[in-house]
């Protein structure tokens, strides 16, 4: 019994939720018979919940584009850059939409990953229309022939409705430009608590993510909320932000992750 | 409503008259569950409801009319005092100057803190310099430099490393008779020993009067991680906790108040420099009760 109680705080110490934590134990409880390790059994259930398809789909016969979104501070630049090395590392020539026009020095460091990852940046003054940068983007991509469009977007919390509806507009112009983009990552900082659940669900119902990148794993948080992420919306995490480098990304792994959260 | 929940818990178990004991561990039960889904640390959660269990289980409680509201009232007399009790006032020596050290995760909002402290300082009559000491983040400088020069404050970063940029802040700050330092540092994960290392180099150097952490309102069971870590490494005097104009219940505000003893000062409220107010515990602590 008290095994058990121990495995349940450990989900919610892991921000897995006290409902969902207590929901999983109690399930596995229930097909549990003698001889079984629970540990391995919760581990098992976690796997499962979290899904298989975790792979990038892009397409590689047009220009893939990807819109990268989230909350402030969740580190989409950051992830921006590194992916853009990662997709330049498996031969694809990649472009920056630089869409965050409204935080002080946001087209500044996002012009040092381009740099550091050889990509090419498409970026306006600030207080410029993020979606006049997009279908910018979008245009000289396809008439440069490049492999991938990444898309930057300024941090914003889904609380405040002008800037999701801005949001909506720039995913709308996007498609308009003909870069209707093939992933829609959110980005989900793995120090996050239940309040990420809130946020995945007006960022999905805003603009249609496709995937989470959940960053900061590198620290002691295990990032639990994609676990009701991935049931209530059936968004899978595609990808893992492990430190400030440029290396520092993973394709997201089921196992191990479960593996950290049970410790 | 809270309220609403604990009341359905009573009404289940049912007894004539006075309270039960089992319906006070019901309903402390309830309560856990709520406080967990509103981002409180599991240990901060657990050492709260110990206070809850032993006024609950007085007279007064258990032979109320009202038992559900008056447990609710426990509650929240437990976490306004656990997170202060009144607003605690952020008070600046006449030393000159008086020096501002912010540190905290990444992302969690320090360099705009800054910013928003000088403006806020600058409007009291005083003369702060705010220093860039995040030498690692892309255009890190760049980001306080465009803050500073919104607000008429001025901003320095010289140095190879931040200590150096820490030392020659407060030389420049007496030759120019500035009032109040405010230095920004690079966000640290509290499990990187070397940049934790640095802070400690940093704050020796800066022997501040405030080391501020920044904190996100949104964090979850780390938050108690990342408060004891700093506490431990540079002696957090206090807190800034941002972003709560988002729709989190913010637990973390009694996880870190909790596990240090120390204040939350100010809140932020949103992205423009002026976008920081006092902390309330009572408001918090309606918010956490949701
Ligand atoms: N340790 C660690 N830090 C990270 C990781 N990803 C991003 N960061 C850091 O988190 C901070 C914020 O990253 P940004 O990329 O600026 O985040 P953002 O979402 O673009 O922020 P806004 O545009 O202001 O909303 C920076 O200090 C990054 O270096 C990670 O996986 N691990
Ligand atoms: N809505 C809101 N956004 C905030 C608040 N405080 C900071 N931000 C935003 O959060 C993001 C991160 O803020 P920064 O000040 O760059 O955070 P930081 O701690 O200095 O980040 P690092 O230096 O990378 O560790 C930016 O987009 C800010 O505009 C707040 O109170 N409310
Ligand atoms: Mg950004
Ligand atoms: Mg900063």
């Amino acid at each position: 019994d008290a095994e058990w109680a121990g495995l349940e705080e450990l989900l919610v110490r892991a921000d897995v939720g006290p409902a969902t934590a207590t929901r999983i134990v109690k399930e596995v409880r229930e097909r549990f018979a003698p001889g079984d390790d629970p540990r391995a059994l919760i581990a098992e259930e976690l796997v499962a919940i979290l899904g298989r398809d975790h792979g990038l789909e892009l397409p590689s016969d047009r220009l893939a584009v990807i819109l990268v979104v989230g909350v402030n501070g969740s580190g989409k630049t950051t992830t921006i850059g590194k992916l853009a090395a990662r997709l330049a590392a498996e031969g694809r020539t990649v472009s920056l939409a630089g869409g965050d026009t409204f935080r002080a020095a946001a087209s500044e460091q996002l012009e040092v990953w381009a740099a550091r990852a050889g990509a090419h940046l498409v970026a306006q003054e600030r207080g410029a229309d993020p979606a006049a940068v997009a279908f910018d983007a979008v245009t000289s991509a396809i008439a440069r022939g490049v492999d991938v469009l990444i898309v930057d977007t300024a941090g914003r919390l889904h609380t405040r409705t002008p800037l999701m509806d801005e949001l909506r507009k720039v995913r709308r112009v996007l498609e308009k430009a003909g870069g209707r983009p093939d992933e829609v990552l959110l980005v989900l900082d793995a120090t996050t608590g239940q309040n990420g659940i809130a946020q995945a669900a007006a960022f999905a119902e805003a603009v249609e993510v496709t995937g989470v990148a959940l960053t900061k794993l590198d620290g002691t948080a295990k990032g639990g909320i994609v676990l009701a992420v991935r049931e209530r919306l059936g968004v899978p995490v595609k990808l893992i932000g492990t430190g400030e480098g440029i290396g520092d990304l993973e394709t997201f792994d089921p196992h191990a992750f479960a593996e950290r959260i049970l410790g | 409503t809270l309220t609403g929940r604990l009341n359905a818990v009573f009404k289940k178990l049912r007894s004539r008259g006075k309270l039960h004991p089992k319906q006070v561990e019901a309903a402390l039960a309830d309560m856990r569950t709520a406080l967990l889904e509103a981002d409180v640390a599991v240990e901060v959660a657990e050492d709260l409801l110990e206070r809850v269990r032993t006024r609950a289980l007085s007279e007064e409680v258990m032979r109320s009319l009202t038992p559900a509201q008056q447990v609710v009232k426990v509650v929240r007399d437990e976490l306004t005092a656990t997170m202060g009790g009144t607003q605690a006032a952020f008070t600046l020596p006449s030393a000159r100057p008086a020096v501002v050290m912010v540190a905290g995760v990444q992302g969690s909002g320090k360099t705009t803190a800054c910013a928003k402290l000088a403006r806020m300082v600058k409007e009291k009559g005083k003369h702060p310099l705010l220093v860039a000491a995040d030498l690692q983040r892309p255009a890190a400088i760049e980001q306080l430099v465009t803050l500073g020069r919104e607000i008429g404050v001025p901003v320095v970063s010289d140095g190879r490393d931040p200590v150096k940029v820490a030392r020659s802040a407060l030389k420049q700050a007496g030759r120019e008779g500035l009032d109040v330092v405010i230095v920004d540092t690079a966000g640290r994960l509290h499990v990187d020993d070397e940049m934790m290392r640095e802070a400690r180099r940093v704050k020796e150097a800066l022997r501040p009067h405030h080391v501020l952490m920044a904190c996100d309102a949104m964090t979850g069971q780390d938050a108690v991680v990342q408060a004891r870590a700093f506490m431990r490494e540079v002696d957090t005097t206090g807190f800034v906790l941002t972003k709560i104009d988002g729709d989190a219940r913010g637990g973390a505000a009694l996880s870190i108040t909790a596990v240090t003893g120390r204040p939350v000062f100010f809140v932020g409220t949103g992205e423009k420099l002026s976008d920081l107010e006092p902390f309330y515990p009572d408001r918090m602590a309606s918010r956490i009760l949701g």
